[in-house]
């Protein structure tokens, strides 16, 4: 799976992501990808993509939560996010990146690692996998 | 505040002995990946512009899997799915695509020009010829190591997330659910 999320300086969010699925899935499984707000989701708060076990994404929800724990319990995209993949996921299930409307920028995960970048305007760049 | 971009290759149970020939090109790719989107964001770009840009280089890198390196299914076919959305919710998503290069662009499409927000199978794949996307025959998608990855795959009786190493022969008396292969993740 491959993801992207942006903001730019104006607060204007998106999110994108594109997958090829599981190895020797059955014909005809759909997973987390294209449901939106399982593995895709963006409104005014935050724009998240995740990656790893779609049935385990679509049970959780896991990107509208990081979405509605920002709306309902006004945490900070930092905050949700990390709820999201630790407390209410499965371990070794789930990866994430988000950026919220404000610039802040999350790539929490519960599996071995993640291949993963992220950078912002003051600067700052980040490349990682474990 | 400011502008900010992140984005991934996929997660699972990368060992941390992975052999230089798979990490390398894989991290070649995601730092191609974050230049172009920041250089992007820099040209005052639009998000939505810019993920869509992002995640078609990254469909076009066959060491991650979307696109061209998508995994394949028990028949050994690839089935490719792809989902955008924005800030003012306005998205697209399809499903079970076999022949097109790009599918988070023909998601896109089915963002602004449908009144639907996901189309699947024959259905996206009729839409794409509708809207003129670049389309190939399957076998493009299909590299040789993720022949080899469904045959091992298929040996062990499992399916496996991004990055997951094949269990050992011996091990396919596990049951699945033990190897988290069940409904329950």
């Amino acid at each position: 799976t491959v993801g992207c999320v942006a903001v730019d300086s104006f607060g204007n969010l998106a999110s994108a992501t594109s997958t090829g699925g599981f190895v020797n899935k059955m014909v005809g499984r759909i997973g987390d990808t294209p449901i939106i707000g399982a593995g895709t989701y963006a409104n005014n708060l935050c724009a998240v993509s995740a990656t790893g076990k779609g049935e385990a994404i679509i049970r959780g929800t896991v990107a509208r939560d990081v979405a509605a724990l920002m709306e309902f319990k006004g945490v900070s995209l930092k905050e949700a996010a990390a709820y999201v993949v630790e407390e209410s996921t499965p371990k070794g299930n789930v990866g994430l990146i988000a950026v919220s409307a404000a610039g802040e920028v999350t790539m929490p995960f519960n599996t071995t690692g993640m291949f993963r970048a992220c950078a912002t305007e003051d600067g700052y760049s980040e490349i990682g996998i474990w | 505040m400011g502008w900010a971009i992140a984005l991934h290759g996929g997660a699972g149970g990368i060992p941390l002995s992975l052999s230089p020939e798979r990490r390398l090109p894989c991290e070649a790719g995601i730092r191609h990946c974050l230049h172009i989107g920041v250089e992007a964001l820099k040209a005052n770009t639009s998000p939505l512009d810019v993920v869509e840009l992002v995640v078609r280089e990254l469909e076009n890198n066959p060491h991650f899997n979307a696109g061209k390196g998508s995994v394949l299914t028990t028949d050994g076919t690839v089935e490719m799915e792809a989902c955008i959305m924005d800030d003012k919710k306005r998205c697209g998503a399809v499903s079970g695509l076999t022949t097109v290069v790009n599918p988070i662009s023909l998601a896109r499409l089915v963002m602004e020009k449908t009144p639907h927000i996901y189309l699947a199978f024959d259905g996206a794949e009729a839409f794409a010829r509708e809207q003129g996307v670049e389309t190939l025959d399957s076998s493009h998608f299909i590299t040789p190591d993720n022949v080899e990855r469904l045959n091992k795959a298929k040996e062990a009786k499992r399916v496996q997330i991004d990055y997951t190493q094949p269990l050992h022969k011996d091990k396919k008396e596990e049951t699945p659910d033990a190897d988290g292969n069940s409904k329950l993740g």
